[in-house]
This record gives C-alpha cells, structure tokens and sequence, in this order.
C-alpha cells in the first residue's frame, strides 16, 4: 500500500458523506446501498465511522459528472478513467467524483460495478494512494464484480488504512471478521497452485482468484486477477487444459467446465461435467493436460487418471487406472498438470514432477519457481 | 514472432496516460530530446509499478494496460 506525500488524514474518525447527485443507470436506493456499502468496507476495520447527511457540506461529497465537471480534471468519456477522488484535507479533499458516462452497475452486468469502484475511491478519500499489490482494492485498475454482502478488504488495504487511523476497536473478539485475503507470492516456496494451462502460447499458472502469465519472451511472470479478464469464471478453480483440437481452453471447478476461446467463455458454457463423458458420480476434476502425441487429454480425479479421446469427444474405454500406474512414482493426487516441450509436468504441493509420457520415467522433481520465475 | 512498431493512436494515447498518471510534461523544440528520455523514464517507471517486464517502450503489455480501465487518480503521489 501507499500514501500520498505528507500522509493526509483525517483529524477526526466520524466522518460526513452526502451524495449531491444519482447516475441514471441505476435506482437511487441501489445508489445509497452501493455507497453505503463502500464506505462500511473502511469502517469495518479501521475505527472510521461515516453518517450521511442531505444538505450542506459533508467531508466526503458523492457525485457523478460526465467531462469537465468543475474540478479541472475533466474525465473522459466512456472506458478509461471511470471516477477519481480526493485526499483528505478541506473543501474538495474527500470527494469522490464518478464519471458519468460509464454505466455503472449494481449487480454483476456489463458496465462497472459502483460499490467496486466506489470502494476504491473512498480508499483515496481516506488517504491511501495506490497499491502495486494486484489483489488490493486499492490497485489502480477496476478488478471486476464482488458481492457488497460478503466483500472482505484484502490484508494490502487493511494494512493501509490502519496505519493511518489504527485498527477498529469495536470488533467483537468472539466473532471475528473473516480473515482478509493475502496475494499469492510467486516466490513462495510452500505455493500450491490450483491449476495449469497453455492459452495461444502462454503459460497460465493458476492460484484462489489470481493467474500468473508467463510467455517466452517475458523473464518475469504476470500476475492478473482473474475476473479482470473473464468476468464470468470462478476464482479457486480446480483444473485446466488447452485442447490441441480446437485450442480452446476448458476451466474446471467443481462439477462445472467452461470453454474459452482467447478472452471469451464460449457461449452455452459451463456445462457439467458429465457433457465430457465423465462419470456422473465425478464431482471434481483436480487436474488436466492434453497429450500432443496421443491427441488425447488425461483428467486426473483423486487417485485415479481418465484418457479422453478429443477428435472423437468420447472417454477412452478401460479407464480409471491407479495415477501410479500410467506415472510410475507418482502416487495420491494430482493438483495441476500440463505439457511442455514435450515432457509432462505434474504438480503435487509445492512440486513438480517431470514426466516422460513416452518412457513413462520421472525425470526430474522441481519447485513451482521452475515455471514461475521470480 | 515479429514485433509490431506502436501505431501513432498507441503513441497519442500513451503521452496522455504518462500525462495523467506519471506526470509527463511536455516538451518541444530544441527540449524534445529531453522529451523522449522523459518519455522512456515514465513508461519505464510504469512498468514496474506493474511488475511488467521494464523495457521503456510501448509493447504489447504496456499498452494493453494503458488500455484496462482504472482509476483517474495518479499512480505517483502528486
């Protein structure tokens, strides 16, 4: 997290708001909970209270302008800069402007979530700058739809506004707020990862709601929030493979898959996974890879491996066999899998398994900083 | 794969974010060639608050984050 220069805060902890206007995209009691909600995702954690008044002057002012809208910091018209907000200090310090010729949005739609982006900007308003975290919600780039109800502040934010205001005194000790969630470090020696794909090339490494990109002209592995580039996935996925038959990218979690074509789900999608011809008692796929020899992708579920044939779309006969038994040395389970340069890597808590499908030898044992340089 | 050149558009709409966000000043004349290091330095501070690899030049990365929408306050502290 960071601050602005001189640190700017409040002199005082009950803090007024007021919103002066209404977007026309949404009603105005989805406005008032939206904003209400985004100042409570501060309060809850720092001893910050905020009361709305109607009238006169408020520490944080709430309004939507579209253009130039009197602050010469014009905004720019839809896309881009969706809303900006001011550092704690008199007059305009605190405010908030949004700029109205986004849509803004209640739910999950197309369009910019208010309580997201408010959120973010009332940050500012207390006096935090931004973060170069990529899970904070004090990151400079909208990250997508999260539910007001059940939003949790990320540990980066938290960390931030208690070191200007301190934490919130109020916490009832027997039952305590959920634990605010940390970003996966690639460096992490005891990183487990959820899944592993190909996508055109790139290597995605998937972990909670965050991927790391990883193409090879890059050194470095890019760390991306997940529904910034696919709104409609789940975070915490189970498994993931690029088809070599029509390099779509299929997303498993739970007894879901979704299709990708690049940076769009395919539409129809999720499907069960029985449309796969998985067993109707399969509830999870812990890992997948596509075999560029056999054209054939290898499901992995518990202890056990299934051999799906892609040009015909049926599940090969004979199958579950024991993991061990089609990867000598390994054995339990599998969390993420994927093919590269010909050996198959199979990851298994912070490990990496070299595999030779052809020799069927285990070649090398490797941490995930193999892949994900750091 | 071959390395395509930033449009005039990437250009345009590069100096504007660098402007907003990085605090780019303009600069003409006999001080473009200050400008152009400028420009280098800014884009090369942007990448790393993005942890995008540092190549002070608009590729494909950088552009496609100036590109994300996001807030309108300044990644550097004015």
């Amino acid at each position: 997290f960071s601050t602005f220069q001189n640190s700017p805060k409040w002199q005082t902890n009950q803090l007024t708001y007021r919103i002066v206007n209404y977007t026309p995209d949404m009603s105005a009691s989805e406005v008032d909970f939206s904003i209400e909600k985004a100042l409570q995702v501060w309060a809850k954690v720092s001893p910050l209270t905020f009361t709305r008044i109607y009238s006169g002057n408020a520490d944080i002012m709430v309004s939507f302008g579209g253009r130039e809208h009197g602050d010469f910091y014009p905004f720019d018209g839809p896309d881009g800069t969706l809303a900006h907000a001011f550092a704690p200090s008199p007059g305009i310090g605190g405010d908030a402007h949004f700029d109205e010729d986004e849509t803004f949005t209640f739910g999950s739609s197309r369009g910019y979530n208010l309580f997201m982006v408010a959120a973010h900007e009332f940050g500012h308003s207390m006096g935090l700058s931004h973060s170069n975290d990529v899970g904070a919600l004090m990151y400079p780039i909208y990250q997508g739809y999260n539910d007001p109800n059940t939003y949790v502040l990320p540990r980066d934010d938290v960390n931030g506004i208690q070191s200007l205001y301190g934490p919130n005194s109020d916490v009832n000790p027997d039952k305590p707020d959920p634990k605010p969630p940390t970003t996966p470090d690639a460096c992490d020696p005891t990183l487990v990862l959820d899944a592993v794909t190909t996508l055109r090339g790139e290597q995605m490494f998937f972990k909670d709601r965050f991927f790391w990109r990883v193409n090879s002209q890059s050194s470095t592995a890019q760390q991306n929030v997940i529904k910034t580039y696919w709104p409609e996935l789940p975070d915490n996925v189970d498994a993931a493979y690029e088809s070599g038959e029509n390099y779509n990218v299929y997303i498993f979690k739970g007894s879901q898959v979704w299709a990708l074509s690049g940076y769009d789900v395919i539409r129809g999608y999720p499907k069960s996974l029985s449309s796969l011809g998985l067993p109707r008692t399969v509830r999870k796929v812990d890992a997948a890879f596509y075999d560029e020899q056999s054209r054939k992708t290898f499901f992995f579920i518990d202890e056990n491996y299934y051999s799906y044939d892609e040009a015909r779309k049926t599940m090969d006969d004979g199958f579950p066999k024991r993991i061990g038994d089609g990867f000598p040395g390994i054995g339990g389970k599998v969390a993420a899998a994927f093919q590269n340069q010909g050996y198959t890597y199979l990851f298994k808590g912070p490990y990496v398994y070299e595999f030779s499908l052809r020799s069927k030898r285990l070649y090398r044992v490797l941490r995930n900083s193999y892949f994900l340089t750091c | 794969v071959p390395l395509l050149s930033p449009t005039e558009e990437d250009e345009t709409l590069a100096d504007s974010y660098l402007k907003r966000f990085y605090n780019l000043t303009e600069q003409v004349g006999s001080k473009a060639r200050n400008g152009l290091f400028e420009r280098y330095e800014k884009v090369s501070e942007m990448q790393r608050f993005f942890r995008l690899k540092v190549t002070g030049t608009l590729d494909h990365e950088t552009m496609h984050m100036m590109k994300k929408p996001r807030c309108g306050v300044p990644d550097v502290a004015a």
